[in-house]
């Protein structure tokens, strides 16, 4: 099992849309 | 390699160092009604800042490595030595998913409200707070512990609900005719206590009535001065699923580049998210469906897709953590990285291995560097090109590491 860490997603958007069963990244999300 | 696109970043040694103040970026929380305020646990904008431990980055590496093979336990062939509890769908959670590494924000809670700081967990079904009177041993929190006998709102769920059985294996029988819950970790950490309900005010205007939650009257372990913890996996028990009606099962967070910046966390489509997000498809991982499950499908490197099998990566599967701080990928496929990563980077000083992170690098002579662009593939065509400070794991300007670390087989 691979996982996805924390460091990785740093200054992304990280978008859970769970009942549409996706998930999103945007650049810049902090800004 | 792709003609024309952007292959290196050329950024500020000190832009990866953290800086001893605070510059929160108020713009998304001021905007958006229904979001919060992500902090660094153990950064100067964190009311924790003065938690008597400093922050040892050797720990953080061993509590996130904990919380790895807690995650990778719950795999029945699973031989990385933490066998799951007999609650087998509690969180991830050793103690460091209460660790270091991690991010936190702060609600309020009951009426009058009560301010929280809880570190929210994209890997925890259960959010919960140390309660008064904390009957056996609650260990010492920041801000003032939530005490229901002041909340006019506060109830207890009764042990007949349908919300008590909805904790599955972290219902622990009844006190009374009250429900009580019990997580353990893999450290051996805990929380125990009642299964309760009170409002919940994410914000000002962002009000969730009779929202359940753990209070906590026995809680152990390595959780900092954090209040407790929120979670958002996908479980009946989580905030997600609570604010269903309200919010979609749709949220949103942004981690700050540094503990000296603010991130946000963001419940709902309100205000919209930035304006280009890419999505790629979440799965359920088998054993382990409180995750969120991703595909990932290849890696690359200044522009160039590595070599590695797709079976590499389909294998074993993926997820997406916030509680992990370091990834973990199949060795095939961190073998093919840190080859690339090195060579990109070959006229520059390595330093010392720094326990799971075996490529470091000593920038302390130089004032800016220039970094291969590492970019992730997932499915559905979604390609990110990971932030500079997404890149390393910096324990000091003479030791930054490449932030990412092998499984123990490409299976695993």
């Amino acid at each position: 099992l691979g996982i996805y860490g924390n460091t990785q997603q740093k200054t992304f958007e990280v978008v859970y849309d769970v009942a549409g069963r996706k998930l999103g990244f945007g650049s810049n999300g902090c800004s | 390699g792709v003609e024309g696109k952007i292959t290196s970043h050329t950024t500020s040694v000190s832009s990866l160092l953290p800086s001893p103040s605070c510059s929160p970026s108020t713009s998304k929380a001021s905007i958006r009604k229904s979001t919060l305020e992500v902090i660094h646990k153990h950064g100067p904008c964190s009311t924790l800042f003065q938690d008597p431990n400093p922050l040892n980055h050797t720990k953080v590496l061993l509590r996130d490595e904990s919380r790895v093979k807690w995650i990778q336990s719950q795999s029945s062939n699973s031989s990385d030595g933490l066998k799951a509890s007999a609650a087998v769908s509690l969180p991830a959670k050793s103690g460091m998913t209460i660790g270091i590494g991690n991010y936190v924000v702060t609600i309020g809670l009951g009426t009058p409200k009560k301010d929280l700081t809880l570190e929210f967990d994209t890997g925890s079904p259960l959010t919960w707070t140390q309660c008064e009177p904390c009957n056996r041993s609650c260990y010492t929190q920041s801000e003032p512990m939530f005490n229901p006998s002041q909340s006019s709102s506060y109830s207890n769920i009764s042990c007949t609900s349908t919300s008590c059985s909805q904790l599955g294996g972290r219902g622990s029988g009844c006190s009374g005719s009250t429900c009580q819950y019990s997580i353990r970790y893999g450290d051996q950490s805990s929380s125990m206590g009642l299964f309760v309900t009170d409002k919940l005010m994410i914000t000002p205007t962002e009000v969730i009535d009779k929202f359940e939650f753990g209070c906590g009257k026995n809680n152990q372990g390595l959780f900092g001065r954090t209040a407790g913890l929120i979670g958002l996996s996908n479980d009946k028990i989580s905030i997600v699923e609570q604010t269903a009606a309200k919010y979609g099962k749709y949220f949103s967070y942004c981690l700050p580049s540094s503990p000296s910046y603010t991130g946000h966390l963001t419940f709902g489509k309100d205000g919209g998210a930035v304006s280009s997000v890419s999505f790629t498809p979440l799965s359920t991982v088998p054993r382990r469906s409180q995750f969120y499950g991703i595909s990932i499908l290849g890696i690359a490197v200044g522009g160039n897709r590595l070599s590695i099998p797709s079976t590499v990566f389909s294998s074993g599967g993926a997820i997406i953590d916030s509680g992990t701080v370091i990834t973990r990928l199949p060795p095939t496929a961190y073998s093919a990285l840190r080859t690339a990563f090195r060579n990109a980077m070959a006229s520059y000083t390595m330093a010392p291995a720094l326990n799971i992170l075996d490529t470091c690098y000593d920038f302390s002579k130089e004032s800016t560097i220039t970094v291969p662009v590492i970019t992730f593939s997932f499915a559905g065509r979604v390609d990110v090109d990971l932030d500079p400070n997404g890149i390393f794991f910096v324990a000091k300007a003479s030791q930054v590491c490449l932030a990412f670390a092998p499984n123990r087989a490409d299976s695993n």
